[in-house]
């Protein structure tokens, strides 16, 4: 088309995605032979599960392939991304292999159309889907990006019902020879389209034909899909680029010739559509899982969520005292314990109680800082200052009772000592062996004979 | 498999190559 839209919002349709189950994959392909007017036409309907995970737009031959202006046949780019099932997607410039409109591939702007009106079919990053016509500014959306993102021709479906004249008024200028749009749309050929049901599946539709001789026109696929519960479609390429591809192989009639005319080939294209494994959101689930089957299986303890994405430390969320990481809880500065719930044992502080206080006397510290200034902690000095004179008083009380008791002690054998030394005198003095004086006075004179006596024996009957 | 390059012989195009139109 020749209108250009930079800004501003465009006529297009949002489609939420559908809730189904995050391990939900899966495609149905349905192959059919149906007769429009009196035409037998073959061709798959292919319906996808979990269009935000299951299905991308493919640069022919891989990333960088538009830049490259490259062109592949489905098969090829099919079968390096691992499709199991692909189509041709969209338009490209047959001289020189530029991919034209929009492209998005696997959250990759490749290129933009610079808000040329055409019919768009994308995917953004919460999986909304989008058909119609958007601006420049639309496409190039960050709040909510595209993900993937097509250009087509005619939109065919919008909201239940055929928008092939609308489009023609929106995507085909009146000053060109409508001739050549009008012949478009009502020929007969090989056809394409993306769009989705109304339960949010993703839709691929391919039909064989060629053109002016076999296949359907717009009107007659339009009226298809609406059987088939689509509610939004766009056209994409047909003719000899339309190809169908089932697990990297050829499974459709391509109507471009092959060099020996006898035969048919597939047309080297430029982007494809493919429906794949789904893959997990987002595809390394944020490098903290691996995704099977569309689903991410968290490693470490402490990943949960989707996509691996969310760290959740349990319901007490670290009692408010801690951050949760990949290793559990981080406990603040006087916090420990798995949920961060018990406070630091005293002589501990900091984050995790992993430092020991350093205040004098081992007296406890803030479990926080560590800080030694804190009331309680002067409580402490003061109580061990006190308890050190108190403790002093002691020691001198203890040290002045433990020498009074000895000096009692003292005093006491002294006594006894004397005591028993005086009762020894006394006895030995009533027992026996003991030195006789005799007293002058009581005796008088001192008798001669006794004068002579020695002292050691003793007259015991003297007495 | 497959029999070599196709002859991108039929063309189904929206708008006609003979003329690039300018944007409006």
């Amino acid at each position: 088309d020749c209108t250009r839209a930079r800004t501003g919002g465009r006529e297009h349709e949002s489609w939420p995605p559908p809730p189904g189950t995050p391990g939900a994959g899966g495609l149905a392909v349905r192959t059919f032979v149906s007769h429009f007017g009196d035409r037998a036409v073959a061709g798959h309907l292919t319906r996808v599960v979990a269009p935000l995970r299951a299905f991308s737009v493919l640069e022919p031959g891989g990333p960088g392939g538009c830049a490259g202006k490259r062109r592949a046949t489905v098969e090829e780019t099919a079968r390096a991304a691992g499709c199991h099932a692909a189509q041709n997607g969209g338009f490209f410039r047959m001289s020189t292999g530029e991919c034209l409109g929009n492209v998005v591939s696997d959250g990759r702007l490749v290129s933009s159309s610079g808000g040329l009106q055409n019919a768009q079919f994308g995917i953004r990053r919460d999986g909304t889907l989008v058909t119609g016509y958007l601006s420049e500014e639309e496409v190039l959306d960050t709040e909510n990006p595209f993900v993937q993102l097509l250009s087509g021709v005619v939109w065919l479906i919008r909201n239940g019902s055929v928008y092939i004249n609308e489009s023609q008024a929106t995507e085909c200028d009146e000053t060109q020879e409508t001739g050549s749009f009008s012949k478009f749309v009502n020929v007969v050929s090989a056809r394409t389209a993306v769009g989705h049901d109304r339960k949010g599946q993703l839709v691929l539709f391919h039909a064989d034909g060629q053109t002016e001789q076999r296949g359907i026109n717009l009107w007659e696929m339009a009226e298809f899909l609406l059987k088939q519960d689509v509610v939004n479609a766009i056209n994409l390429d047909g003719g000899g680029s339309a190809t169908f591809v089932l697990n990297g192989t050829l499974a459709s009639y391509p109507s471009d010739h092959c060099q020996d005319n006898m035969w048919r080939c597939p047309r080297r294209v430029s982007t494809v559509v493919c429906v794949h494994e789904p893959r997990c959101q987002p595809p390394d689930c944020h490098g903290h899982g691996t995704c099977v089957e569309g689903r991410c299986q968290c490693t470490g303890g402490f990943w949960r969520g989707a996509g691996c994405g969310e760290l959740d430390c349990g319901p007490s969320n670290c009692s408010d005292h801690g951050l949760c990481t990949e290793t559990g809880c981080r406990c603040e500065a006087g916090w420990m314990g798995t949920n961060c719930s018990e406070e630091c044992p005293l002589g501990w502080h900091g984050p995790g109680c992993q430092k020991p206080c350093e205040c004098e006397h081992q007296c406890p510290c803030d479990p926080r800082t560590g800080n030694c200034s804190i009331s309680p902690v002067k409580q402490c000095l003061q109580s061990y200052e006190g308890g050190e004179a108190s403790s002093f008083t002691r020691t001198a009380w203890l040290a002045l009772t433990l020498a009074l008791v000895f000096l009692l002690l003292v005093s006491t054998a002294a006594n006894v000592a004397l005591l028993l030394g005086s009762r020894a005198e006394r006895q030995r003095h009533l027992d026996g062996d003991y030195v006789y004086h005799p007293l002058h006075e009581m005796n008088g004179e001192l008798l001669a004979a006794e004068k002579e006596q020695p002292g050691g024996s003793c007259n015991p009957f003297k007495d | 498999l497959g029999a070599g390059a196709s002859s991108d012989d039929d063309l189904l195009l929206p708008y006609p190559r003979a003329r690039a139109r300018l944007p409006r």
